[in-house]
Parts: C-alpha cells; structure tokens; sequence
C-alpha cells in the first residue's frame, strides 16, 4: 500500500491531506516566507463547510477578505483582478455563497502546484524527513 | 465575543487535516 510519503509525491491535495505533510508543507512555507498561500488555501476549506445561516459565516468571509485578499499580500498579488473584485462585491451586498471563494483557492492551488510544491519535494526540509 | 482573527484561526483548523 502507499506510504505516507509516496502520497505525498502524488499530488499537492494528498499532501494536503496528510497531517505530516501538511505540518512539514507550512514550516517549508513558512520558511520561504509564503506561508499565508497555504493558510488561505485551507481558510477557503473551512469556508466551504461553515453553515450560511449562521451569522458567524459572514465575518469569516470579511475576515478572509481583509487578511488575504484587499492588501497587497501574496496571496493577493496572485489572484486575478476579477477575482478579487467578484469577492470584494459578494461581501459589499453581503451576497455570501459557499463557493465564492472556490476561484481564488483554485488561483492560488495552481501556483502552489507549479512552484512550491515542486521547490518542497526536493527542499532540505522534505529530504531530511524522507 | 470571538475577535475576527480567532474566527479566521478556527476556519483554518477546521481544514486541516487532523489524523492520517
């Protein structure tokens, strides 16, 4: 059967499924100093899940606005212009769907993909543990 | 009153994974 580690390998979701992975992942990331593309990655799971009755719901989804998407942080630099604007409007009519953020977490998935999962599967951080 | 940043906090820990 499939190691951790051969999971790992296998795509960037599976190594965000496994706790070891996904704890080993943030401290690469955090190292790098992009740590908030994963916490915003996940953000927007947890975000997904949350019930739309509850009035909490619509904090979360200001909370996740200010802190990642309407400075100039990383994650925002890497979403698209009508991205941005599609949430910022959503949360000005206070319009709050479950998916509103599914755009911007595939946005920044892709980049993650294509550039620090692959610079994480042959980091010191990932050898070291293998 | 929870502040919004433990409200954000949570929405992350409510993601991630918590057992192999």
């Amino acid at each position: 059967p499939d190691s951790p580690l051969a999971r790992w390998t296998k795509s960037l979701h599976s190594l965000l499924g496994d706790q070891d992975g996904a704890y080993l992942f943030r401290t690469f990331l955090e190292r790098e100093k992009c740590v908030d593309t994963l916490d915003f990655w996940f953000a927007c799971n947890g975000f997904r899940q949350m019930d739309l009755k509850d009035t909490k719901t619509l904090r979360v989804a200001k909370a996740i606005y200010k802190r990642y998407i309407e400075n100039n942080s990383i994650v925002s630099k890497q979403l698209k212009p009508a991205t941005k604007t599609y949430i910022r409007d959503s949360i000005k009519k206070q319009q709050i769907d479950s998916i509103m953020f599914d755009q911007a977490q595939t946005e920044i998935q892709t980049v993650m993909e294509e550039n620090a999962y692959q610079m994480f599967l042959t980091s010191d951080i990932y050898l070291e543990y293998v | 009153l929870n502040s919004e940043d433990d409200l954000l906090q949570k929405c992350i820990g409510s993601a991630m994974p918590k057992h192999r």
